[in-house]
């Protein structure tokens, strides 16, 4: 469902180029929970800003459910990452003036569901990551944990097929963490959604199908559920 | 040097009131270092709030050094917390437009220490958190992991006598979380700086001489280093 070929990012600092990726190729089959991990700054959330079409790469080439994403027009690019993909991003990218229930009702007003139904949706997975006590806090009004797990139920908010999580337990206690772990691996078992995520957690390789180890901008090893 | 009598805190929603802090009584001494644990939401950011003076409870009091911050003005407060606290925000709170050189000097010219000087302390830092190679990065060009290194050695900038940490490992991998528990605790052995760090991460139980655990608001129990 995902498939990634020689990807290369670069970042321009000044005269110096920082080389994030320096050529990934990896093969994600549809149903599979994915963890990626690496040392802090090895290129993990840079990894998924390009599987996520949200940056470009500098060479390589990325598809989604089989079409190169440099293909994609804007609007392709726009209905894709809307109906298909949910993002879990390491800093939230909450919006700060709206409530925990309008950051995960957002979504479904983009893909086009009546706002009664959208309202129930978002809702209903708050409810699901604890926090249906808390359905008019701002961000602001939030601790660190529970922006977290508005930032995951609004990932979860047009029930896409495909998750990529950044760190979704970094700020979480050791309970809530093991809920959200939970939440994910219910959403892989029972309804086929691929999970990709970003970690640095232990746990979350006793709930992945492989772990790709990433290092210095390049795939190290990968390992299988069997040999974990 | 830390001491916090009966200190409640509420938050007003609309018509309703959240009580994030129920009445915490604590005496912190010089040299010690304490973790404090708990749920996602259980108060442990508002009550590093309180006892860094960043925001002023309903009731109760807090005295830092010996001095009740209810009776500083605004300029004994500021002094007391550029000299005395070096702060570890769980959000980083870095200025985006400023790089990780800058960011971590800024304290030192609030301080009034000479700029030369000031840039000398703030690569010898950056250095100690492995980010010497980062040095003209902004937040944008760094990593979660990164961002969060850059704020540690910012709270260390003016050699604080208190270090008052929020999650200071929750975006690190294994290995970098390790040094930064590390660093702590030579600051804390070494220089006898107070280390009060809220956290989920256990392997600060190994390193902490009490842990205070917090549920909904209170203090559940405090234990000593030897019956953990
Ligand atoms: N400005 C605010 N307005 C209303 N409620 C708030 C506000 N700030 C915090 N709260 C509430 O107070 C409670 C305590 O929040 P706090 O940030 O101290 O939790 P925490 O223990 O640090 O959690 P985490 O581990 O998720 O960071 C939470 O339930 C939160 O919803
Ligand atoms: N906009 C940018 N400009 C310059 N360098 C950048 C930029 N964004 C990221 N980098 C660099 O690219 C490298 C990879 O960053 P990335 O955010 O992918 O790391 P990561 O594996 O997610 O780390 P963490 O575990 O700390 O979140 C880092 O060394 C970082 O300094
Ligand atoms: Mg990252
Ligand atoms: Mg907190």
């Amino acid at each position: 469902v995902v498939r990634a070929r020689d990807v290369v990012k670069e970042f321009k600092m000044g005269n110096e180029v920082v080389r994030a990726l320096k050529g990934i190729s990896l093969d994600i089959r549809r149903g599979e929970y994915i963890s990626i991990m690496g040392p802090s700054g090895s290129g993990k959330s840079t990894f998924f800003n390009m599987i996520g079409g949200i940056d470009r790469p500098n060479s390589g080439s990325i598809f989604i459910a089989d079409s190169d994403i440099a293909q994609l027009g804007e609007s392709e690019m726009a209905f894709l990452r809307c109906h298909n993909i949910g993002y879990i991003f390491q800093s939230y990218n909450l919006l700060t003036t709206m409530t925990a229930l309008e950051n995960v009702q957002l979504p479904t007003i983009f893909a086009g569901m009546p706002a009664e139904e959208g309202t129930i949706r978002a809702m209903e997975i708050l409810e699901r990551v604890g926090l249906g006590h808390r359905l008019h806090n701002k961000p602001s009004q939030l601790s660190g944990g529970q922006q977290q797990r508005v930032a995951i139920a609004r990932s979860l908010a047009n029930r896409p097929s495909i998750v990529l999580a950044d760190e979704p337990t970094a700020n979480l206690d050791a309970k809530t963490g093991k809920e959200i772990i939970g939440l994910l691996r219910e959403l892989n078992k029972e309804e086929g959604v691929t999970i990709i995520s970003a970690t640095h957690d232990p746990r979350m390789l006793d709930v992945s199908d492989r772990v790709v180890w990433v290092n210095d901008g390049m795939i190290d090893r990968v390992e299988n559920r069997e040999n974990i």
